[in-house]
């Protein structure tokens, strides 16, 4: 769920 | 990371680097849509909002300062360095029928109700539509330079190689982002009918130019 709204892409 | 994701980011890179190049060694911005690049810029400047609050890898922060600080040239180059050469009168895309839209709908749909991820959210919505005022402004004047041609064409391959990373991930990790996804069809599908023309037209050497 935290890596959910982490945005890794530009 | 896999290499459509890489080699989406580098056609990303490649198209800014052309456009800002074409502008800088013909002293000219004729042709430009103003519009779109200011709206590009704020795309970039709403989405990387997080490169104050979380470090995802030094590539992706690089990436990002570079992209941000490229696209804010761009505008400067346009309005104010070679401001005489832009070509404002064809220029005329309405871009609050774009903004205004864009921003209420990121307060609708967004994964999270909160100013960043809001932000966020503007700005994936507002990138998928912000080449419509230079497409707009090819159709008007209904020309458009090869090199700006070969700038939209590396814009197009970005969001199209995008979704090829998105079906990988998806598959691969499981991963798939919604709001990244719609957004990025849209982009893409808006860039088709350019497509056909750069591929039946410029790439056998002819100029770009609109039936009257």
């Amino acid at each position: 769920p935290e890596g959910r709204k982490m945005h890794d892409e530009l | 990371m896999n290499i459509f994701r890489l080699a989406g980011d580098v056609s990303h890179l490649v198209a800014i680097i052309i456009l800002l190049l074409k502008i800088w060694k013909t002293r000219s911005c004729a042709g430009i849509s103003g519009k779109s690049q200011i709206l590009f810029a704020s795309v970039f400047v709403t989405r990387y909002l997080d490169l104050f609050t979380i470090f995802i890898s030094l590539y992706n922060s690089s990436m990002k300062i570079i992209y941000i600080s490229c696209s804010i040239a761009t505008v400067y180059l346009v309005y104010f360095k070679f401001k005489a050469t832009y070509d404002g009168n064809h220029d005329t895309f309405r871009v609050e029928f774009l903004v205004v839209p864009v921003g209420g709908l990121s307060f609708l749909v967004n994964h999270d109700f909160s100013p960043m991820e809001i932000l966020w959210t503007f700005s994936i919505y507002l990138e998928s539509v912000a080449i419509l005022p230079q497409l707009f402004m090819i159709s008007k004047t209904g020309e458009a330079e090869t090199i700006t041609t070969h700038y939209l064409f590396f814009l197009g391959l970005y969001r199209g190689l995008y979704l090829i990373n998105w079906i990988w991930r998806y598959y691969f990790e499981g991963f798939f982002d919604l709001i990244a996804i719609v957004a990025g069809l849209v982009q893409t599908v808006l860039y088709c009918d350019f497509f056909y023309l750069y591929v039946t037209k410029v790439l056998k050497g002819k100029k770009l130019s609109l039936p009257a």
